[in-house]
């Protein structure tokens, strides 16, 4: 499944993206360390399977490598460059998001086990995960360009992914309730980064908000 | 879900 592939690829470009400009750069100027913080958490509560069954190689390999990679960016917001993360515009309250995802994943899941109630916990999470990145770029108006390749190529796996679900319904008459309306939901989210990506990023400017 | 033996999706 073509969408299946591009849609693993794609968050895996957006974060090489993320940690390549900080790295580059030394500086993480316009990147919410608190999406980041979400993302970990996401990854962290999804990937306890990887102790209780093995899937494939490829399955194993990119649920490690995603992991290292969002702990990386949270190690390098908060730690190594600390000194330039804009703390004073990422002031998303995440107790607003946490709370009613929490609950959620508590009252709609597949079964009440710790494991299940964690992995519906991620999904959840996952489609309003980068908010607090959006709430900074309104604050401060603007983003760099590539902060926008990061967002565009986040987006676009929801999107993928829900290429990829609409396909194996048709093929294989599956589907994951809580997955496809969480996906459905997070690509909604993305829809202004979308257009205004195509409008501003694609014609060689920086994101500004008008 | 992960408890379902054909979630292999990320």
């Amino acid at each position: 499944n073509v969408f299946r592939i591009l849609g693993d690829l794609s968050p895996l470009l957006a974060m090489i993206l993320l940690l390549g400009k900080i790295w580059r750069s030394k500086c993480c100027l316009g990147i919410s360390g608190k999406s980041q913080i979400l993302f970990a958490l996401v990854f962290t509560t999804r990937y306890l399977d990887l102790f209780t069954n093995f899937i494939s190689i490829y399955n194993t390999v990119m649920k490690v490598v995603f992991l290292l990679c969002v702990y990386v960016a949270v190690y390098m917001i908060y730690g190594k460059s600390r000194k330039t993360f804009d703390s004073e515009n990422d002031t998303f309250h995440l107790e607003f998001l946490l709370v009613p995802v929490i609950g959620l994943s508590f009252l709609e899941n597949y079964s009440f086990t710790p494991l299940e109630v964690l992995w519906t916990f991620s999904v959840y999470l996952e489609s309003v995960a980068i908010l607090p990145q959006l709430f900074m770029i309104s604050k401060t108006g603007e983003a760099e360009a590539i902060t926008t390749y990061y967002l565009f190529f986040l987006g676009l796996y929801g999107a993928l992914y829900l290429a990829n679900w609409i396909r194996r319904y048709q093929t294989e008459n599956f589907y994951d309730q809580i997955a496809v309306v969480s996906g459905v939901v997070q690509t909604i989210f993305y829809c202004d980064v979308f257009y205004l990506y195509v409008t501003k990023v694609l014609k060689g400017k920086k994101l500004s908000l008008p | 879900a992960p408890a379902d033996s054909d979630h292999d999706e990320l």
